[in-house]
């Protein structure tokens, strides 16, 4: 099973492993491009000796023999370096949070806590519109009482004023005058009555 | 630091390395050679191995450049000294991004139902006052019209 | 395998920023 090192990958910007590999790699070709430039000074040299008995074939083997040795020594040392530096160098502690994941740390909300939240925040902007509507009727009904006052007062105003009128003629309390202007009205009538009745 | 240990390992990669690729090593295997020009052979084996250590040093300097290295060490080295006296495992992604971002929007979720708590009582609040009003309105208005009738009766 | 890894571990770290700007933006927003 691999172990993506994503953790390490989001500290670093590339996978660890990526970069031993390419060390690796680079090493190794520098291992091997060495040993060509060896084979090749030596068998430069080899041109100055005519009559010596090294073919460029022995030379070769040579070359192989070594390179296979120090090849089998690279491997076994550069996994050993490796595993040091992917555990202690180019790795994060399992008890280290990286600085852009604090508000985990903080925060530790599980998903349904999380969909609660959210859910409230919903209901209490639903809560909110209602109360602004609510608001808002209110505060219309309250001008429609202000006109309606208005209209009510003036009409009382009017009686008011009906009934200043019949006290600035002494009349204060109507019901009374009314009787009696009804009670006079109806003497008059009866002195009229007489008076016609003596005329005839 | 991570920096020092860094480079620590690869010194100590180069040493063995060499080591093993003695000069024992080297001569035996090109042993013909060595008999006729042991001195060449010499300075062959000695310019091969610091020509291998220069590029490997130069090497390691360039992926420490490319990848930042020096400082990422440096700055990392000091994320996990701010975290020496935690024990627990320290939280890691889900996998599932939903809920990883969920959490980094907590805090402002919180703040926001703070500010929906806090506007919605005061708009109740002042909604009570004006039902409140509204309430002494209508009764006024009870009131008024009682009032009307009272006089309208007593003209009737 | 490894450019997926190093994909999902830069979102990983740039996306939440970005989301949050956008979530505050909102919810600034709703609050005007």
């Amino acid at each position: 099973s691999v172990n993506p090192m994503a953790y390490e990958a989001q500290f670093f910007g590339f996978t660890p492993q990526t970069c031993m590999l390419r060390i690796y790699i680079a090493f190794q070709d520098y291992l091997f491009e060495m040993m060509q430039l060896v084979e090749s000074v030596i068998l430069k040299k080899l041109d100055g000796f005519p009559d010596c008995k090294i073919s460029p074939s022995e030379i070769r083997k040579s070359t192989e023999k070594f390179l296979l040795f120090m090849k089998e020594h690279f491997d076994k040392l550069f996994s050993k370096m490796e595993e040091v530096l992917l555990q202690l160098v180019l790795n994060i502690p399992k008890n280290v949070l990286l600085p852009e994941d604090k508000v985990h740390e903080q925060y530790p909300y599980s998903k349904e806590q999380f969909q609660e939240l959210q859910e409230e925040i919903q209901q209490l902007q639903q809560q909110y519109k209602a109360e602004a509507a609510a608001g808002q009727a209110l505060r219309a009904e309250l001008e429609e009482q202000k006109a309606v006052q208005t209209e009510l007062e003036k009409i009382l105003k009017w009686f008011e004023g009906l009934e200043n009128i019949c006290r600035e003629h002494g009349t204060s309390n109507f019901k009374e005058s009314f009787a009696f202007l009804t009670q006079n009205a109806k003497k008059l009538q009866d002195v009229l009555k007489d008076v016609e009745e003596k005329s005839r | 630091g991570r920096s020092q240990l860094f480079a620590t390992v690869v010194d100590t990669f180069l040493e063995k390395l060499v080591a093993a690729g003695s000069y024992q090593r080297f001569a035996s295997c090109y042993r013909r050679f060595y008999k006729l020009q042991p001195q060449v052979t010499k300075s062959i084996y000695e310019q091969f191995i610091s020509q291998l250590q220069s590029s490997v040093r130069e090497e390691i300097e360039e992926v420490k450049a490319e990848g930042n290295l020096e400082k990422l060490f440096s700055s990392l080295d000091k994320i996990v000294e701010e975290a020496k006296n935690r024990e627990e495992p320290a939280w890691r992604p889900s996998g599932v991004p939903e809920e990883d971002t969920g959490s980094a929007m907590l805090p402002y979720l919180l703040k926001h139902r703070a500010f929906l708590l806090r506007i919605l009582g005061e708009k109740q609040q002042e909604n009570s006052r004006a039902a409140e009003a509204v309430l002494a309105g209508r009764g006024r208005i009870r009131e008024l019209q009682q009032l009307i009738e009272d006089h309208r009766q007593a003209w009737q | 395998l490894d450019e997926l890894v190093v994909e999902t571990a830069t979102k990983r770290k740039q996306w939440p920023k970005k989301i949050l700007r956008h979530t505050i933006q909102t919810y600034k927003a709703e609050q005007e």
